[in-house]
């Protein structure tokens, strides 16, 4: 589904360079099931926006769905993301003006081949809604909302175009047990469907429901598995 | 420090009411290190903001350092926060225009007894950067840091007029373990020097460093101690 080769980016801040990846290789085939660890700053995010699309390399090649990244313009990338990827941000990107029902259909209005909302459409962002919890506060706007409440809208947004990948950066992190144990079992839900999950967590708990570990360090690839530590 | 003396919070969200607390009492000593834990939505924030001073209780009194908060004015009460109270939010609230070292100065600027920022307090926004790890950082701003980074120039912040009592909101929840200890130790240390620290937590791990354990459900107070489930 997608496959990282030789990835570097490196960001340019005044006379500093942040090498933030140097030199990631890996592949992710479909229906694959990764949680990616490792140290604050090690370069999680900035190898998840990679895979989104969302980023490009400074260096290196990204094949998406057989699709060398590079060369393929920004429209025909935002086509393919929208069409094949469903990403949960790391602080959920929501917007303020919209209900949670509006945050939800984003991604509906993006549909190269479908403009309008159709009542299917409807049914399955009121279904979405109730799968993370949220039924009973569709018209409300995120800064009612509490924490856990406003990634759980993050959440439902990423999955309504049903996608084949999905990118998770921390999907739990504000989430008590409970309510995180029910996210992980749509998240396995939809893996056993044959969805690519990847998802970023610092969390065992979490890291486990997977099929495999990724461990980030400074940029690299460190390992492979759970940290033991705890 | 701080008193709850039968708080109730309701939000009117159109011609819905939301009960976020519903009846709360409990007494935090000076010293005392308390972790609060609950699903999401149970009224952790609400209860961590009214401690605050950062909305007021619609039913209810806080006695806030010897004050009841609903006899001050707001000037009164910004006045006591600035001085008394360090606060970590569950989405930071960093300004995007400003820096690392400026965010981390911004409690400096609303003091009422110095306006100016002296040589000593600059060794201590230096101190608390390195202690977060951001020393390398300072003049970059939030949209260059990774989650984790931004939470941890939300902790100094806090942190920088060497407050009595410190509110934190989910303070790890974007920090891999190892950064996780670094901060729980910084807090540790906090409290033995006689600092009051209530911390919302969703996590075991991070709950039994406190002295004790609050559970909120459904906005009351439902138990006191760890939760057993992992
Ligand atoms: N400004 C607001 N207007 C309306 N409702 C609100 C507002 N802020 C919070 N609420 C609601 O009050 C209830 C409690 O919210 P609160 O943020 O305290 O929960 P929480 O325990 O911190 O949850 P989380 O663990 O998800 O952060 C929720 O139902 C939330 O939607
Ligand atoms: N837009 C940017 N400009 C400059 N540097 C950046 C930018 N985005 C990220 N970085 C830097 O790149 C490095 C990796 O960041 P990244 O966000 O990938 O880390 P992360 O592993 O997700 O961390 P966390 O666990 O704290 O979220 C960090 O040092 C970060 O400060
Ligand atoms: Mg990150
Ligand atoms: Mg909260």
């Amino acid at each position: 589904a997608a496959r990282l080769i030789d990835i570097h980016k490196t960001y340019q801040l005044g006379e500093h360079l942040v090498r933030a990846l140097r030199g990631v290789s890996v592949d992710f085939p479909e229906g694959d099931y990764v949680a990616i660890m490792g140290s604050s700053g090690s370069g999680k995010s900035t190898m998840l926006n990679l895979l989104g699309a969302l980023d490009r390399p400074t260096d290196g090649h990204y094949i998406l769905a057989g699709h060398d990244v590079s060369e393929l313009d920004d429209d025909q990338l935002s086509e393919i993301r929208n069409k094949l990827i469903g990403f949960i941000f790391q602080s959920y990107n929501l917007i303020p003006q919209y209900t949670v029902l509006e945050n939800i259909q984003v991604p509906l209005h993006y549909r190269t081949h479908q403009r309008t909302i159709s009542s299917s459409d409807m049914n399955r962002c009121l279904d979405l809604a109730g799968r993370v919890g949220l039924a009973e506060r569709l018209d409300h706007r995120p800064f009612q909302l509490s924490g856990g409440q406003q990634q759980r809208v993050a959440i439902a947004r990423a999955l309504i175009n049903d996608p084949e990948i999905i990118l998770a950066d921390e999907p739990t992190g504000n989430l008590d047990s409970t309510t995180e144990q029910e996210i992980m079992q749509l998240l396995g839900e939809l893996n056993a469907e044959g969805r690519t999950i990847i998802m970023v967590t610092h969390e065992n708990s979490v890291a486990r429901k997977a099929k495999q570990q990724i461990i980030m360090k400074d940029g690299k690839i460190a390992g492979f598995g759970l940290f033991s530590d705890d």
